[in-house]
């Protein structure tokens, strides 16, 4: 199957 | 203090139903133009962002910034207690313990009154900056839903290709595959069944058709519900409120085979 990826990989914590 | 009365509790009910299987603790954060709230599930995948503006209540008040840390199953439990179309006044002092809720009967004196205890919640919180899509589609939210629910018993995961031809919904699974094509499309008469289609570049990703599914229950705040896709980037699912108030979920593409 696909593997799932993870939001903070396109998106910065601030 | 905070002092927020909706007309409607009805409102948040369908709002907090929308988002408890995905999210569980989470920050109401109040300041005068609004509450908002903004938090991840658990596998940091899909990302839920509530804005309710300050003009969907009348009144609204709140003079400091204030983090309400709300367990989700607690406020199902307390709203469950408001009939839908009871008036909700959400209260809280600067420094709260407590979120005080008050359901208003607009048809008898009934006046029901709730604290919920809160919580001290260390969330974790993404800047998303503004993008320009490659694809917008707008449609009818229970559209979607069908697509993603019916989509769902053929395959775990849904590929979504918007080309100026229209937009694919395609899956396969093990017992076959299946798929839901749209095309642009103006009813005059009935708006909210209105297909529109704004396509910069074509765009294919895949997404995970479990949270699609989960998302979907927001489905009876909107007739219409936005997707916007860019390659490479996570697909954003807004449903609009009135007052500019919105409820918008993100997900992370699947990647990879």
């Amino acid at each position: 199957t696909p593997f799932q990826n993870n939001l903070g990989e396109y998106y910065t914590l601030v | 203090m905070l002092e927020a009365r909706l007309e409607q509790a009805n409102l948040l009910k369908k709002v907090v139903d929308a988002i408890k299987d995905l999210v569980q603790d989470c920050n109401f954060d109040c300041n005068d133009s609004g509450i908002a709230l903004q938090a991840m599930d658990n596998s940091h995948v899909a990302l839920v962002s509530m804005m309710l503006k300050s003009e969907s209540f009348s009144p609204f008040r709140c003079d400091r910034n204030i983090a309400l840390g709300i367990n989700l199953t607690s406020l199902t439990k307390v709203l469950r207690c408001a009939a839908n179309e009871d008036i909700l006044t959400l209260k809280a002092e600067d420094a709260p313990d407590v979120v005080n809720l008050v359901f208003e009967s607009a048809e008898s004196d009934r006046l029901s009154e709730y604290d919920i205890k809160l919580m001290d919640i260390d969330q974790e919180h993404l800047g998303i900056p503004e993008t320009e899509y490659a694809a917008t589609i707008s449609m009818p939210s229970a559209e979607f839903q069908k697509i993603c629910r019916d989509l769902m018993a053929l395959s775990e995961s849904v590929s979504i290709e918007c080309t100026k031809e229209g937009v694919k919904f395609a899956c396969s699974g093990d017992i076959g595959s299946g798929s839901v094509t749209l095309r642009s499309h103006t009813n005059v008469e009935k708006p909210q069944l209105n297909v529109e289609i704004d396509l910069s570049e074509p765009v294919a990703l895949t997404f995970s058709l479990k949270y699609l599914v989960n998302f979907c229950k927001a489905s009876g705040l909107s007739e219409q519900v936005r997707l916007c896709l860019s390659n490479e980037v996570p697909l954003l699912v807004e449903y609009a409120l009135s007052n500019n108030s919105y409820l918008r979920f993100y997900l992370a593409p699947k990647i990879g085979d």
